[in-house]
Parts: structure tokens; sequence; C-alpha cells
């Protein structure tokens, strides 16, 4: 969890299905 | 360990399919720079290549099948190694210029308004001058970046419990991979990789100007750039 933590945004998009480009 | 299932003229094509889209700053861009002003468009633009830059990993071939933490570490460590690299590339046919984005193109003497930025400059241009002279190849250049990607974090750690092991031994075939893709040419594998660490040297100064850009307040960092920022940081330190 403290990775999870540290690194909230990078965790999510590594996890996340979303198109980058909507992300971007 | 054994060698991944996959050739190499696979794995080039599945990493070629990687690659992320052209990106653009869209900013009505105020010339003469300020400090402050071109700071703020080379950290917009950062930001905005972050994103993608995660999606390209996720689509290199086994990288989700690693385990999370790898993921991430691999990521942090060579964030700015992987947007220093895209930039030579979209730079190597534009001789004394640096092409951030098609709409964001800057010559060396631009950089004059910022402290410290034209040493980071003169050894960008010096490395795309070198690939030039090599006349890199995009397949070469897909490879570099993920040769940059899954090595960025080989020998700061290793593996204590079973799932690292094995996660280790996964990233060990992907580089096998790598290298299997560039090994029918060895002199020129060696004449590239030999770029990897002068490419490492200019992305440590890079770190460190940006650090010190935000540390005077010069310019705000957020969002993935600043996690970023502070999780390479805080790794080196």
């Amino acid at each position: 969890t403290s990775l999870k933590e540290k690194h909230k945004i990078l965790h999510q998009l590594l996890q996340n299905s979303t198109s980058p480009v909507d992300l971007a | 360990h054994h060698r991944s299932a996959m050739s190499p003229e696979e794995f080039i094509s599945r990493i070629m399919e990687a690659e992320p889209p052209e990106i653009y700053l869209m900013e009505d861009l105020k010339k003469p720079f300020t400090e402050a002003s071109m700071m703020m468009s080379l950290t917009n633009l950062a930001d905005k290549e972050l994103v993608l830059m995660i999606s390209w990993a996720k689509k290199i071939p086994g990288f989700v099948e690693l385990s999370l933490a790898d993921q991430i570490h691999l990521l942090k460590c060579c964030w700015l190694e992987i947007l220093m690299l895209g930039l030579m590339w979209r730079s190597v046919d534009h001789p004394g210029k640096l092409i951030f984005s098609p709409d964001f193109k800057l010559n060396r003497e631009e950089g004059q308004c910022v402290e410290g930025i034209m040493e980071i400059f003169d050894m960008l241009l010096a490395a795309t001058s070198r690939f030039r002279e090599l006349k890199l190849q995009r397949e070469e250049y897909v490879c570099l970046k993920a040769m940059i990607l899954l090595n960025s974090n080989l020998c700061s750690s290793s593996p204590q419990t079973a799932e690292e092991l094995e996660s280790r031994n996964k990233l060990l075939r992907l580089l096998d991979s790598v290298i299997d893709a560039l090994v029918w040419q060895t002199l020129r594998l060696g004449h590239l990789t030999m770029l990897l660490s002068h490419i490492r040297h200019v992305s440590n100064k890079g770190m460190d100007h940006l650090s010190t850009m935000k540390r005077k307040n010069v310019v705000l960092v957020y969002d993935l750039l600043l996690e970023m920022l502070d999780a390479s940081t805080s790794s080196t330190s």
C-alpha cells in the first residue's frame, strides 16, 4: 500500500484501462 | 531463464504498434520566452507525454505480467530517459533544433533564458547528431526505448520474495527479446547501446535541473510529473 500511496497517479494509470488520449 | 516464445520480428512489430500518438503542446507561445514561460511549456508537454508513456509501457509485450512493484519501479527510474530519447528521434532530421512537439521547436540559443538548460540542450543535440550519423532506424529506436524501460531498475534491488524473483526472470526474458531483435547487427547494437549511458547522463542532468527549477519556484510542477519527479529524486537520494 505504501507503494500505491506514494505513486497514486502512476498506480491508477497502470491499473486503468481508459484510453490514454482521454486522460492526456 | 528461458527465451520468450515470440520471434524477434514479432516482438519488433508489437513494440512498433505500441508507439504513442504524436502529441501537441497547443499553447500560443509568446516569444521571446522567459525562464518561467519556457519551463511551463516544457513541463506541460512532459505531463501530457507521461500519461501516454504509461499506456505505451503497458503495450510492451510482457510488461503487464511483471509485478506491480516492478512496473512502478521501472517507470519511475526511466521516464525522463524515455522522454529525451523520443525528443532525439523527433529531432534527428533537424540539425541544431530540438523538436519537443510539432508546435514547440527550439534551437539551443532560445535556451539562454533558462539558467542551466543550455548545457542540457547541447547534450541532447550531441546525442541526436550521433543518432543522425548512425542513421537510426525506427525499429532500432523502438527497441532502444524498450531496452531503457526494461533495463532501468535491474541493478538497484535484488529480489526477496518468490513473486519478485518470478517477475525478475520475466524481465530478463523480455530483455533477451529486445536484444535478440537487434543482435543480427552486433556492431550496430554495440554502438547503439553505448549511447544509452549518454542518455542516462543527460537524463540525470535534466532531473537535477527540473528539481532546482521546482525548488526555486520558477515553475509549478504538479500531477503526474510531480509524482514522477519526486519518485525519481527520492530513490536516487
